[in-house]
């Protein structure tokens, strides 16, 4: 099955 | 200092309702501009955005950056002590350790008073890139529940596809199959029920339905949401208050298979 993405994967720490 | 009135209580308790089992500890980041709010779930799939922009406030005043450390179960015990019409004002010092409300009537005959203890919450920030998406759909926010709830019966995930021919959610469970296809609406008469999509590309995405019957707690403010889809970037979901404030809900993708 597909994985779980994560959301600090896409949006940088400012 | 913080001095933030609003008219009616009930945007505030609409807005911590929708997002309290998502996220627990926050903080409001208060400045001239408004009420902002940014925090990610624990386990770092969602990330809830929220802006109380000074314009849904009347009057609003914040001359310099306040963060107000909220535990969101704490403030919810408080804002049940406030009638949906009641008048609602925060009050908070440059470097607060407390929040003061008031919840005062319609006809003035009662006014509640309490003062909720902040915590000190060391949050991170993220950036969150300005993204032209290949897909926008504008949709009733009760459909949009309706599709989540019912798909989430059979699966745990749903596939978005949006193309030419419409936007279809699509899942796959252990009893079975199901799908929802939606085509362009225009309801003149009620505006509220047009289903708008814009498409620039066509994209597939699936994402955890968890997450999305989570988000449409927030179907109580406003009669639409926004959903903006672009392959492989987190989803959108969006629902627009009154005066340019907003709630925004950002999901990340499953990867791979």
């Amino acid at each position: 099955g597909a994985g779980q993405g994560n959301i600090m994967s896409f949006f940088s720490k400012k | 200092m913080l001095e933030a009135r609003l008219e009616q209580a009930q945007l505030l308790k609409k807005v911590v309702d929708a997002i309290k089992d998502l996220v627990q500890d926050c903080n409001f980041d208060c400045n001239d501009s408004g009420i902002a709010l940014q925090a990610m779930d624990n386990s770092h799939v969602a990330l809830v955005s929220m802006m109380l922009k000074a314009e849904s406030f009347n009057p609003f005043r914040c001359d310099r950056n306040i963060a107000i450390g909220l535990n969101l179960v704490s403030l919810t015990k408080v804002l049940r002590a406030a009638q949906n019409e009641d008048i609602l004002t925060l009050k908070a010092e440059d470097a607060p350790d407390s929040l003061n409300l008031t919840f005062e009537s319609s006809d003035k005959d009662r006014i509640s008073e309490y003062d909720l203890k902040l915590m000190d919450i060391d949050q991170e920030h993220l950036g969150i890139p300005d993204t032209d998406y290949s897909a926008t759909i504008s949709m009733p926010s009760a459909e949009f529940k309706r599709i989540c709830t019912d798909l989430m019966a059979m699966s745990e995930s749903v596939t978005i596809e949006a193309g030419k021919d419409g936007i279809k959610f699509a899942c796959n469970g252990d009893i079975g199959n199901g799908s929802i296809t939606l085509r362009t609406v225009q309801d003149v008469e009620n505006k509220e029920n047009n289903i708008e999509i814009a498409l620039t590309e066509p994209v597939s995405l699936t994402f955890s339905l968890k997450y999305l019957v989570n988000f449409c707690k927030a179907q109580n403010l406003s009669k639409t949401v926004k959903l903006h889809i672009s392959n492989e970037v987190p989803l959108l979901v969006e629902y627009a208050m009154e005066g340019g404030s907003y709630l925004r809900f950002y999901l990340a993708p499953k990867i791979g298979d």
